[in-house]
C-alpha cells in the first residue's frame, strides 16, 4: 500500500508530466524532482510504489508514467462532485474550469438560502438542501465539497455521510467528526496565512 | 526552534481555544487533542516548544495559552495581504470576512484586465499591475496571494519578491521558483481532490 506522503506528491508529479512538451518522451527522476520541489531519491522511492522503475541513465517513459499515476489515483473514471454552499467561495468553485482537467465534474450545487435556490451558476441550478439525498444518488456524487459557514459544516457533513458520500473536501474552518471510513481533506485559508505569519515573525527574529 | 509539523498544528489549537466558551478557564491536552484531531502526547510536545507546560491533572490556562500561540505565530501585529488576480477566486477571497478574525487585512487588489481595474470589491478598488511596487510599499504588504492563471503565477511571484514581499500563498496550480528566504504555501484544489480520489479508488479495491 502507498504511504500518505507519497500519495500527496503523486498529483504534483502528474502536473509536471502534464506540462511537459509532447516530444519529451523520457523524464529523469532529477527532472521530476527539480520541478516538483522534491529530491530525486524521494521521487524514485515514490514511483517504486506504483511498480514503476526507471532505466538507469535514461529515466521514465512520460506517457507510461502518467498512465500509471492516473490509475493509482483512480482518475480513469469521471468523479462527480457536489458543492454545498453557493456563496462567495462555493460559486467561485462552481465556476472553476480546472475541475474538468482532471476528470472531476460538478454534478450538483446546494444552498439553504431560498433566494439562491433556482439561480444558475455556470449552467447548474442551485438546489435546496431538501433534495440532497436524492440528487447525490441520481447524479452519482462521490465527493462533497463544503463551502458553508463553519457553524453549518458538521450538520452538512453528517447529511453527506448518511447519503453515502465517503469523501469530503472541507473549506469551512472547523474540524469535522466523521466515521472512520470517511476521508476528509481540509483547506483552511487562515491556517495557511498563520503559518506564513510564523515564518515572517521568526525570520524577523533570527 | 519549532518544527514545521508543530507550526502547522498551532493554528488548529488556536481555533479550538477560540471556540471554547469564555467560562472554560482550563483545558487539558486530551480535550485539545480530541477537538484538533491529534493525540494528547503530541499536543503536550507541541506546546512545550512554546515554553508552555500544563499542570498535571489540571491542564493549561486557556487565556494564557491562546496568547502564547498568538505570539509564536506573530499574530499580535496586523498583517497586510495583497491579492493578485481579481477573478472568480480572487474576488471571493477579497470578500472573505474571515481574514480579519486573525489580524489579516486585505490592503490591495491587482489585475491585468483593464475592464476589472477600478471596479470595487468589498470597498477596495482593483489596481493595475503597474502600481504593484508602490502600493506594496505604501500599504505595508507582507503577504502576496496569487489568484491568477497558472501561466502568469511565476511572473507575478517574481514581481512580488522584487517588491520585497517574502511570503506567498499560491492558489495557481503550478510550482513556483523563489529565492531561499521566500516562504511559499500552496493551496491546490486538484491535488486535494486527487488525494480523495486515491482513497476512493483504493477503498473500493480493498
Ligand atoms: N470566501 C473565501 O475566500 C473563503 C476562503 C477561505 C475559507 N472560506 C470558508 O468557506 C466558507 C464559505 O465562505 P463564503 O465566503 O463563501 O461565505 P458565504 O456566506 O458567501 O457563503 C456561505 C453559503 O452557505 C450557505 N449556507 C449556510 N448554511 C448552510 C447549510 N446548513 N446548508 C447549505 N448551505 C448553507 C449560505 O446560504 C451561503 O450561501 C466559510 O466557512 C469560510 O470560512 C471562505
Ligand atoms: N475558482 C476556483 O474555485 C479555483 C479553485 C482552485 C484554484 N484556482 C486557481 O486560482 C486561479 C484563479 O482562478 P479563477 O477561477 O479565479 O480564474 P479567473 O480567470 O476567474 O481569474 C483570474 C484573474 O487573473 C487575472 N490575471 C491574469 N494574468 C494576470 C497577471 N499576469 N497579473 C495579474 N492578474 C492577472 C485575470 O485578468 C483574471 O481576472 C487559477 O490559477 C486557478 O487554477 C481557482
Amino acid at each position: 500500500s502507498i504511504p500518505p506522503a507519497t500519495v500527496s506528491r503523486l498529483p504534483l508529479y502528474l502536473r509536471v508530466l502534464g506540462e511537459m512538451p509532447k516530444a519529451h518522451a523520457m523524464i529523469s527522476s532529477e527532472q521530476l524532482a527539480n520541478v516538483a520541489g522534491a529530491n530525486s531519491a524521494q521521487v524514485r522511492k515514490d514511483l517504486s510504489y506504483l511498480g514503476s522503475y526507471g532505466v538507469r541513465g535514461v529515466g521514465y517513459d512520460t506517457v507510461q508514467l502518467r498512465t500509471q499515476i492516473e490509475m493509482a489515483l483512480g482518475l480513469s473514471a469521471d468523479l462527480v462532485v457536489a458543492i454545498i454552499g453557493a456563496g462567495n467561495l462555493g460559486s467561485a468553485l462552481a465556476n472553476y474550469k480546472g475541475f474538468n482537467d482532471w476528470g472531476f465534474s460538478v454534478g450538483a450545487l446546494f444552498d439553504v438560502d431560498a433566494a439562491k435556490v433556482g439561480s444558475q451558476i455556470d449552467g447548474l441550478a442551485v438546489q435546496p438542501m431538501s433534495r440532497l439525498e436524492d440528487l447525490v444518488a441520481s447524479a452519482g456524487v462521490m465527493i462533497g465539497v463544503i463551502a458553508t459557514p463553519a457553524g453549518a459544516a458538521q450538520e452538512v457533513a453528517d447529511r453527506l455521510v448518511s447519503a453515502g458520500v465517503t469523501s469530503i473536501l472541507n473549506f469551512a474552518p472547523t474540524v469535522l467528526r466523521v466515521p472512520e471510513e470517511v476521508q476528509v481533506r481540509r483547506v483552511d485559508l487562515s491556517t495557511e496565512l498563520q503559518i506564513l505569519s510564523f515564518h515572517l515573525h521568526s525570520g524577523r527574529r533570527s
